[in-house]
């Protein structure tokens, strides 16, 4: 097995508060980041569309019919959409796990998957859900304190899966003290 | 003389006439985004409108909300974003994004990440707005090199499709760490992605006048540990780093990173109406990154109206033209460590780009007459 997010921080941020183990039939989402195609290809249309130097800026392209200076969404998904080796091999892993619900996205490369704890824990070796609340909102979240393993079959097909570690942001906002100035203001 | 930041001296600052608004006429649009499971109430909006925009066509009610809007108090971010890309994007279709709440109630966890799912929605919807304006960043050594790479792709991705996506810069100046014992400046993603616009934040020098800007001490700048240096910013950066006069150690910051970030925007002050309550002096580049992609807006709506495609990723070009149309920020510096060694200053701005204002904050006149042809 491997794990795609060996750099990733699991300190609980500050303000949050560890409830214990989330019970084994609770119901969480995930997210797969599938392996996406061509992105050589992608980056160099990039440039394409937004380098004053490219010879084809500000043109208007055929893309597939439609002309236009950019690509529609339906481009961008032709473009990077995983293998079909890749989408079967993940839909294989995780309807064996007992994955439900999972649906897609236009370009293909997400997919979101409901299970049950016990079943995400077995499909992620080393994962560990606990229930968690903290912030301005007192948020309640299913994350995992420890890192986990994907089986190395995998490692070609995903990028990482999100819902394990990574908690929701804090605002940086501040109110300031009224500014004080020398002279007096009428 | 004024008592704080409100539409009518950002407009007054970046010479927005009465005039400069949406046509009402263009399928232009624009969108706010923000993963606080914060809420904003249309009923601020209007009050906000009614204080504040008497000068200027506006539209008092966003056109599109994604995400359940919770029954729950506004949030100060939230009523921030939506009032001021209302205001510079004035009379523009506006959409607002907010994550619905990580527990429904029935024992199933949204135990989604919030951004995620707003890239998601990007992956999923082949009509968006075409200015994406979002108040979202973590410092780089947090997240993990799988997830900034891939979401760095789907910034690409957008960037294909002619949307053009504005982070904030942060509010911790240079950021401070300590590495092996050695402290280091710490950068922040998305800011630091190369396929987005990062917008930093400046104080007017005057805090009651609408004078020229200099550097907000919070405002995010600086390198990435994680993604090189595009080759659209290289002249510009070696530029600063040949010039400035003020630079920190070499140790603390990578000099080969993308360098961020590129333009900038009052970030200080500002008057904000959530809970139906106006609250003065609030401060951040949260505040800055919705004035900045308002203007973008307002120059979109121009280019559609000349049958022109709108900006889309816009920093090949920005550092292109070097800036070409915005007020140059040369006083200042941001915070940093608070150590014997750089004392708590990180970068100072400078002539041309910096990596604390960037090129600089919008002149919209100016800046339209850049960017209105393709």
């Amino acid at each position: 097995s491997y794990s795609p997010e060996p750099d990733q921080q699991r300190t609980l941020p500050p303000g949050w508060v560890s409830l214990g183990r989330a019970d084994p039939e609770e119901e969480l989402s995930l997210t797969f980041a599938l392996r996406q195609q061509n992105l050589e290809r992608l980056s160099e249309l990039v440039l394409a569309v937004s380098d004053p130097v490219s010879p084809r800026y500000g043109a208007c392209w055929d893309w597939g019919g439609i002309w236009g200076k950019y690509l529609t969404l339906e481009d961008v998904a032709e473009l990077v959409q995983p293998s079909t080796l890749t989408l079967r091999t993940v839909q294989k892993w995780l309807l064996a796990a007992g994955a439900r619900n999972c649906h897609s996205v236009i370009t293909q490369d997400f997919l979101i998957c409901w299970l049950s704890v016990r079943q995400a824990e077995l499909l992620l070796s080393g994962a560990e859900f606990h229930r968690y609340v903290g912030g301005p909102a007192e948020t309640h979240v299913v994350r995992s304190p420890h890192p986990y393993q994907l089986p190395k079959a995998l490692a070609p097909h995903v990028d990482f899966v999100g819902g394990l570690h990574r908690f929701p942001p804090t605002s940086s906002l501040r109110q300031r003290p009224k500014p004080q100035v020398a002279e007096a203001v009428g | 003389l004024h008592l704080g930041v409100t539409p009518s001296v950002i407009r007054e600052r970046y010479n927005l006439t009465a005039q400069d608004v949406g046509s009402g006429t263009t399928n232009n649009s624009q969108a706010c985004a923000q993963f606080l499971e914060q809420y904003f109430h249309n009923s601020d909006l209007a009050e906000f409108m009614r204080l504040f925009g008497g000068k200027f066509a506006h539209q008092a009610s966003v056109a599109h909300v994604v995400g359940k809007q919770g029954r729950g108090r506004a949030g100060i971010e939230a009523s921030l974003d939506v009032e001021y890309l209302m205001s510079t994007g004035a009379n523009i279709s506006t959409w607002v994004y907010s994550n619905p709440g990580t527990a429904d109630g029935t024992g199933r966890h949204e135990s989604q990440e919030p951004f995620l799912q707003w890239l998601l929605l990007l992956s999923n919807q082949s009509a968006l707005p075409y200015v994406h304006t979002v108040s979202y960043g973590d410092d780089e050594d947090s997240l993990s090199t799988a997830y900034m790479q891939r979401v760095n792709t789907e910034f690409m991705k957008a960037a294909a499709r002619g949307l053009t996506l504005l982070f904030a810069s942060g509010d911790s100046g240079a950021g401070c760490w300590s590495v092996s014992g050695r402290h280091q400046f710490r950068p922040s993603f998305p800011a630091s992605s190369p396929y987005v616009t990062t917008v930093g934040g400046t104080s007017f020098q005057n805090p009651f006048r609408v004078t020229n800007e200099v550097v907000d001490y919070i405002s995010g700048g600086g390198f990435s540990n994680v993604f090189p240096q595009p080759s659209y910013q290289e002249e510009a950066v070696t530029q600063y780093l040949n010039s400035s006069p003020h630079l920190p150690p070499s140790s603390y910051f990578n000099a080969t990173g993308r360098a961020y970030p590129d333009v900038a925007a009052l970030s200080d002050g500002y008057w904000v109406v959530s809970n139906n309550v106006p609250i003065p002096w609030v401060s951040g580049t949260s505040a800055s990154t919705p004035v900045f992609g308002g203007l973008l807006s307002l120059i979109n709506e121009h280019r559609i109206l000349s049958g022109h495609p709108p900006l889309g990723f816009l920093n090949p070009r920005l550092y292109k033209q070097r800036g070409a149309g915005l007020f140059d920020v040369t006083h200042g510096c941001h915070e940093s460590c608070l150590n014997e060694e750089v004392q708590g200053e990180g970068f100072c701005s400078g002539p041309g780009w910096d990596p604390v204002t960037g090129w600089g904050t919008p002149n919209f006149p100016a800046l339209l007459k850049t960017l209105i042809n393709p």
